[in-house]
């Protein structure tokens, strides 16, 4: 009488939509703009060119919009068109880099939820170097698969001959645009500031548009693939690396698994786990491999991990960016260095910016939150960063909670810990906490500087 | 060069945990113990029986416990043992009845964690009526499929004479418990004061045991699987429901699909939809279908939800485990009527406590919050029950914040819309905010007559 059942991942988000972003109608709307703008800003900057990126929503009909968004990235290889909107956990982003997507769901789920809610199709065209694929896309939502149309997808497949590459996605969805239109435009503009190289232009249903232009004419370098951090590596993680490589020793095996051990750090870790470091890695017993771990976990030396794999905003570029957006006569950005949580190197960058166009409601402190170049729009109660600010003591650096300053914090990450699967907030991890605290103190200092001065200024003036 | 790949659910999560409620150690060993403890209390409720259920921490090396959980349930039938934790989106409450489990994960990401961290497995004793099973299991994480031992898992099943039933479950993994204790204690506490029918015994590392007897010797009735309400339908519902009864005429199906519908109402939305109310479903045109779901979701004469598929604790049981854990004097609870929010029906019941040995943190509300009884006691600042707390003024019903009351809040529901999957908190949805609204005015005025009375009392003393 019990009835025992599996449910494929698509089935299973299709009951929990919530868990993903798509509350209801209007943050749904938002979250697929968001979802949508992140692939596109991604893949261009994963194939090296200056993004140039058209939203537009349109209304077709009572409380449905259409969202149609275009780029001038690489395309999506044809085959693999169907799978990366028709399949949840299906990604070409598995890998360990810094990219906004990271999931393998958030398009995916952007179609589910217009086909949900309106029965349409995503129509999709990719323009690859080569090739050219006009598709229409449904979710076999029971088996997390995808439908074409036309069935068979290289009948809609050309070749290239027209020299421009980019994905154009037109999503038709249930939304309520007018009360999203602000927290929309909003991240729009954050977009803009923290990917001052992308060019954006938003057009909304009654016609407006906005036009970001591009600020700077260059990218920050590409991430490159990293191997794991060894700090807070588990034995999971440790038992599949040693399946990719087991017939090395251990000791070589360390090395070239994990970045930052060398190999007298190689030596050092297996000599306090009391393991050969010539043994063979699929020659290891579970107690020596737990030694090993344990010793990697508690071995205090390791060099900081390699920042290559992360692609920060630098100090100067995210000061820039503030300045230009909210005009404050006061910015200033630290730039943490690198460190890593559980085996991911991360990287934190804190900004404060006073004065100029800063809205602040009263009693409260204003706060923007980054993840990977993401603008986080909601949630922040819970946030990391939030609590971060919480134990500050503000009177020491000369302001009180509704003064004119701005706190922005932007995480760097081959791994963002979000809490939830909408990327709305970020966990409370403590390698993490702290380098947002050290940074906050920083830039505070500085702000304290700056308004001493103001102040000494003042004081010269009127005498 | 770009490398698409798709992860089993199983290795996502392993990747993903903090979506899950597994962040770190002291959150981690938390969220195992609540998994685990819903689980048994689910199972003795839908099988009637009062349950029994002795929970036991025991410490296992540094930083490494031991989690053993024993109740009275029904067992699990023994060929739904391994995929019951060992495989990610496997369940038996993917039906549309009040339960705490609800997504076939809990289970399975607790022995997951255990895994990664300590790579044991987990010792699960099942006895069914007529089976007892004694298995060990991990998980095949890429495949999303368990491993058992033995392989055979029917060389380790036998008749059950013994005349008792139930499910011990023994799962070890890396946690905190000196900075967990506290919750964990706050957690079987709530539990206690939300279950009173259960009989819970806790055994902490150190041997300190606690008891929380039964306080009542009946269940609440059992929650019967429900069909979905039409409010707030969408159209891959609707179709899915129409799949399985194409042949009927669709006047019958609407009345045979939904619950709330009578023949007067069916006719009455397929009047306004525009539709043959003799077609049968399998002839319906998109354009139709589309327009009939439109007029249900239009409609206002709905019969409210039957509340059959609900459980809530109702006024006097909810007041008298307030009393009892609270020591409050002034103790008042309100069910709200039945309603729905997308199809799901669900109940509000909000309760307010003044005096006794309620704790509260200078300038704040104190607010208990719970879903289908379970206590939630983490990431209450973007919940809706928060939410609604902040638009209260409380000057009008004589409190102010950090005065000694308490507000409690309990949703149930066929779908509780949590907006994480380690069921943290609870997604703003308007229907379900406005009845918590209402809710809290109710007893809020209660709680102002109390202190009225109170304040006229002492006066007439002092007179
Ligand atoms: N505009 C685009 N240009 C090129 N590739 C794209 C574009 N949009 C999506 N893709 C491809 O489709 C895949 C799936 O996208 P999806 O958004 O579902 O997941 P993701 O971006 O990998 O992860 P996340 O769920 O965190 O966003 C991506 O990994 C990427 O390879
Ligand atoms: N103590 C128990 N007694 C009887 N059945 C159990 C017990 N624990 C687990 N089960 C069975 O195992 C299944 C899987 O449990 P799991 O916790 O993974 O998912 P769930 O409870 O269905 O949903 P959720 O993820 O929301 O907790 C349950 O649906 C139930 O059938
Ligand atoms: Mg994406
Ligand atoms: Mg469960």
């Amino acid at each position: 009488k019990l009835d025992f059942k599996e449910k494929s991942p698509a089935d299973f988000f299709s009951e929990n939509m919530d868990v993903c972003g798509f509350d209801n109608p209007i943050r749904a709307i938002y979250t697929a703009v968001r979802e949508l703008l992140e692939n596109s800003l991604d893949a261009c900057e994963a194939a090296d060119v200056l993004p140039k990126v058209n939203l537009e929503i349109r209304k077709e009909g009572e409380g449905i919009y259409v969202i149609r968004i275009e780029d001038n990235g690489p395309g999506i290889p044809p085959e693999h068109v169907p799978e990366s909107f028709g399949k949840i956990f299906y990604s070409s982003k598995y890998v360990m880099k810094q990219q906004r997507g990271r999931f393998g769901m958030g398009g995916t789920m952007a179609v589910m939820y217009g086909q949900i809610t309106t029965q349409r199709p995503v129509h999709i065209v990719s323009m690859t170097e080569k090739q050219i694929a006009d598709l229409k896309i449904k979710i076999d939502i029971i088996r997390n698969s995808p439908i074409t149309e036309p069935e068979n997808i290289w009948k809609a497949v050309k070749p290239n001959d027209t020299g421009k590459q980019g994905t154009t996605i037109e999503l038709t969805l249930e939304g309520n645009y007018q009360r999203a239109r602000e927290k929309i435009l909003e991240y729009i503009k954050q977009t803009a500031m923290i990917a001052p190289y992308a060019e954006i232009s938003f057009t909304e249903p009654d016609g407006s548009k906005h036009l970001y232009k591009r600020e700077v004419e260059y990218l920050p370098p590409i991430p490159k693939e990293a191997k794991p951090h060894p700090r807070g590596v588990n034995l999971e993680l440790f038992r599949r690396l040693m399946a990719k490589d087991p017939r090395s020793k251990v000791s070589n095996f360390l090395v070239k698994a994990f970045q930052s051990i060398g190999r007298k750090t190689s030596l050092e870790v297996l000599g306090k786990a009391d393991v050969n470091p010539d043994k063979r890695v699929n020659k290891l017993g579970s107690e020596e491999i737990r030694r090993i771990v344990k010793s990697l976990r508690k071995h205090k030396g390791f060099r900081p991990p390699d920042a290559s794999s992360l692609a920060p905003m630098g100090e100067e570029m995210f000061e820039a960016g503030i300045k230009r957006v909210l005009k404050s006569e006061f910015v200033k950005c630290i730039q943490r260095p690198p460190k890593a949580y559980e085996g991911n190197p991360f990287i934190v960058e804190v900004a404060i910016a006073y004065g100029g166009e800063i809205k602040v409601k009263e009693g409260e402190i204003k706060l923007y939150r980054f993840a990977n170049r993401i603008p986080l729009l909601y949630d922040e109660w819970n946030d990391v960063s939030t609590r971060v600010l919480k134990r500050i003591n503000w009177k020491r650096y000369g302001v009180k909670p509704g003064d004119p300053f701005a706190v922005f914090v932007h995480i760097c990450s081959t791994n963002i810990p979000y809490k939830t699967l909408g990327k709305e907030y970020i966990a409370n991890k403590p390698e993490i906490r702290r380098e947002i605290y050290m940074g906050v103190l920083q830039v505070a200092r500085e702000m304290r500087n700056y308004l001493n001065k103001l102040e000494r200024k003042k004081k010269t003036e009127k005498a």
